[in-house]
Parts: C-alpha cells; sequence; structure tokens
C-alpha cells in the first residue's frame, strides 16, 4: 500500500544532489528527518475481505503492522536505534556512496492466534510467535 | 477498546482487486499462516462436531494471556502464568462466525478449562487440535453382554514437525435420575488393541473415573500416550471404547447413564483435543 509513496522523486533528490559542503548536508538531513523518521505503520490484515469466513472463526482478521521511514544522522532516543545502527550512520556519512544508512526493521515482535477448520473440519488453534511487529527502530 | 478496533479496522484492500491480484495476496497470506492451500471444511451446522466453541473459550484464554503478557512485559518486564485465567472468561470473545453462544450454557457447563494442568498445556502449546469423532456405534449388547461406545479420530491430520505434549477424550454425562440416582457408577475408557469379526475387541484400559449417577459434567480422560503412539503408528488407530458400570461389574446402557454422544447438542459432544509443542523451526518454502 505505501508503493506510491516510495518512489516519490523529492525523496530521492538528497542522493542524486552534486557533493554539497557538509554544513548543508547536515540541513538536508534535518529536512530528511522531518520526512518519515522511523516507525511502525499499521496494515490490517482482514480474513473476512479475503473470504475466509467460511474456514477462519477467530480472529476476523489483525493488525500486521510494518516498519518505514528514514535512518539518517543523527539518530535520536525516539528512534529506538541498536548501538550498531549508531556506527552504520557514522560509516555511512564517511563512505556515502559505499556503505548503506541504518535500516528501518522491527526491534519486537508478537504472538497472534489464529483458530480454523482443517480440510476434515477438525479445528486448530494455532499460535504463531514472532509474527506480528510491536515495535521499530533502527539497525 | 471500540475505539481502537474502528481504528484497527482499515480495509487494507484500498481497490477492487483483479482476480489474480486477490489470488497472489490470498497465496502469501497462507503461506505466512503455514498453509499450503486454503482449507474447505463441510459446513459447520451438517458436520459432526468438533468442539468449535471449546476451542473458541481457549482461543479467548490465549489471546487474553497474550495481551496481558504484552502490558505486563511493557510496565514491569515481568512475564505472567496462565493462572488468571480465571480473569481471562470475563473477556469472552463473541463469535463473529454465526455460533450462538449461549455463554450461561457452555461456559458453566464447559469442561474445567481453568485447572492448572490445562492451564500449563496451553501456556507450553503451540497448536491445539479438537478432532471430529468419525464414528459412533452403539452397541448395546456385545458378545459379553457389554454396553459401549465406539469413538474414532484421525490424527493423520497433524502438520508436519508437532509433537504431542497432551491429549484428552471429553464428554459430558448429564445426571441421570431414575433407579440410579444414588448409585456410584464407573466409567472407563480403552484404547482398542485388535478387533476381531465374532467376538469382542481386545482394548486396553486406559483411564476411569468413579462419579454418583446424579453429577453432571464434562469427564475429561487423560490419553496423552495412546494419542501419541497413533501418530507413530496411524495403522494401529482402532479407536476408543467407553463403558460404565456399577461398582459391582453390571454393564449399564449408556443413555440410562446420562452420557451424552453424537446425537447430543453441539455444545455436548464428545471430542479430543490435543495439544502440541513445535519440534522444529517451521520455515516457510521459498518460492
Amino acid at each position: 500500500a505505501t508503493g506510491g509513496k516510495r518512489k516519490n522523486p523529492s525523496r530521492n533528490k538528497g542522493r542524486s544532489q552534486p557533493k554539497t559542503s557538509q554544513a548543508s548536508r547536515i540541513g538536508d538531513q534535518n529536512l530528511s528527518e522531518q520526512k518519515q523518521a522511523c516507525k511502525k505503520h499499521e496494515l490490517y490484515v482482514s480474513f473476512r475481505e479475503l473470504g475466509w469466513q467460511d474456514w477462519i472463526i477467530a480472529p476476523e482478521g489483525y493488525a500486521a503492522f510494518y516498519c518505514d521511514g528514514e535512518c539518517s544522522f543523527p539518530l535520536n532516543a525516539h528512534m529506538n536505534a541498536t548501538n550498531h545502527a549508531i556506527v552504520q550512520t557514522l560509516v555511512h556519512l564517511m563512505f556515502p556512496d559505499n556503505v548503506p544508512k541504518p535500516c528501518c526493521a522491527p526491534t519486537k515482535l508478537n504472538a497472534i492466534s489464529v483458530l480454523y477448520f482443517d480440510d476434515s473440519s477438525n479445528v486448530i488453534l494455532k499460535k504463531y510467535r514472532n509474527m506480528v511487529v510491536r515495535s521499530c527502530g533502527c539497525h | 477498546c471500540a475505539l481502537g478496533d474502528n481504528h484497527v479496522h482499515s480495509s487494507f484492500i484500498y481497490r477492487r482487486l483483479r482476480n489474480h491480484e486477490r489470488r497472489e495476496i490470498q497465496r502469501e497470506i497462507l503461506s505466512i499462516l503455514g498453509l499450503p492451500h486454503r482449507p474447505k471444511p463441510f459446513s459447520p451446522s451438517k458436520q459432526a462436531s468438533s468442539a468449535p466453541l471449546f476451542m473458541l473459550d481457549l482461543y479467548n484464554a490465549m489471546t487474553t494471556e497474550d495481551a496481558e503478557e504484552d502490558t505486563l512485559l511493557e510496565t514491569t518486564g515481568k512475564a505472567i502464568s496462565l493462572n488468571t485465567l480465571g480473569s481471562s472468561r470475563k473477556n469472552q470473545h463473541s463469535a463473529p462466525y454465526g455460533y450462538s453462544r449461549a455463554p450461561v450454557a457452555w461456559t458453566s457447563q464447559s469442561p474445567p478449562l481453568a485447572t492448572s494442568h490445562d492451564a500449563n498445556f496451553l501456556n507450553d502449546a503451540d497448536m491445539v487440535m479438537s478432532f471430529v469423532n468419525l464414528v459412533e456405534r452403539d452397541r448395546d449388547f456385545s458378545h459379553q453382554r457389554r454396553h459401549y461406545k465406539e469413538f474414532r479420530f484421525d490424527l493423520t491430520q497433524i502438520p508436519e514437525g508437532e509433537a504431542v505434549t497432551a491429549a484428552e477424550f471429553r464428554i459430558y454425562k448429564d445426571h441421570s435420575p431414575g433407579r440410579y440416582e444414588n448409585v456410584t457408577l464407573k466409567v472407563s475408557i480403552y484404547q482398542v488393541i485388535k478387533e476381531y469379526q465374532n467376538r469382542d475387541a481386545e482394548t486396553f484400559l486406559l483411564d476411569s473415573k468413579k462419579i454418583r449417577a446424579s453429577d453432571g459434567g464434562w469427564l475429561v480422560f487423560d490419553i496423552t500416550a495412546t494419542s501419541n503412539h497413533w501418530v507413530l503408528n496411524p495403522q494401529q488407530n482402532m479407536g476408543l471404547q467407553l463403558c460404565v458400570e456399577t461398582m459391582d461389574g453390571r454393564s449399564i446402557n449408556m443413555k440410562s447413564a446420562g452420557i451424552i454422544g453424537r446425537n447430543g447438542p453441539q455444545s455436548k459432544q464428545p471430542f479430543l483435543v490435543a495439544f502440541f509443542k513445535a519440534s522444529e523451526v517451521l520455515l516457510r518454502s521459498v518460492r
């Protein structure tokens, strides 16, 4: 669902700009920080909309969530960044063309349970561990 | 919660999907659920019961436990055990798919879910399955003039990599008024070892319970070892036999003993429930 957003050209402008002085770059990055800090976004998977009511008893769907956003310098507390991400950011500042920034990824995952009929009408209650994002951070 | 619910129910299908897109999404999510295809059970109203309402109870307990664990972990960093199951009953999840649940009838009569014994299995379980009772032949008299019920469950449907940690056979007994009012009965469950054409099957006693005939409620028999044996040797699964006797060994007709069989209300039909623990990390098949 976020596909369109990822392709918008203004977002790439930072990268294709000719090299500028350090100060203007920091200004740039402030701008990128305003753009979208790394955070958890909502994606609700609806079993009902998939037409699965005849075999899934519960739930009607689940909030799947996903992580998206920038991990740019400076990484501050609200980004829930790992120590490794800070090192990754510093090295990226030194070799921007070779070393990528840290990426926005899940830091904690939750389990969900699904109750459904199988082909023989037995009932299965299954717990899917590490299934749903609980929090995101920069890695 | 209601507000949260509305907020959460944003539709993820923003526009009418083309058929192949919908199929792709379904296939992707089925593979997340670890299912090769979408099951096509025959309609619930026609099927023999596999105790969906009991399983819904377990589902509620499991999801409430997860939610409480999350909030508690966030606030104190400590995990809790399922002993708080009792409290979990208050947050009953409504049955969304047309299961008319009479909460009073079922929950007050439902199997003793909140025993710590069950709670431990549920805590550890990655999966719980309740099985459809495939066959039930009431033989009023066997060759040795014994009343008994037969039950058979197909345990070959268990997904690979799952090991049985516990299995129970549950059957409901109504209080039986009349001539057995003050009698103590012994209800026994046997595993059928070998069947013969013209004489009683060879059986092995698994468990038995002494109850007053005037009592009513769920009887729970532990058949973990037998279930594991059937999973490993499906060809030796010849089902179970249940019989009721007085203390002096006289066999009693099921109906007069108040045992509810396949023809009882769906919420009281006998079923087998098994708890599983994944014995290996299941990886999604690479496509």
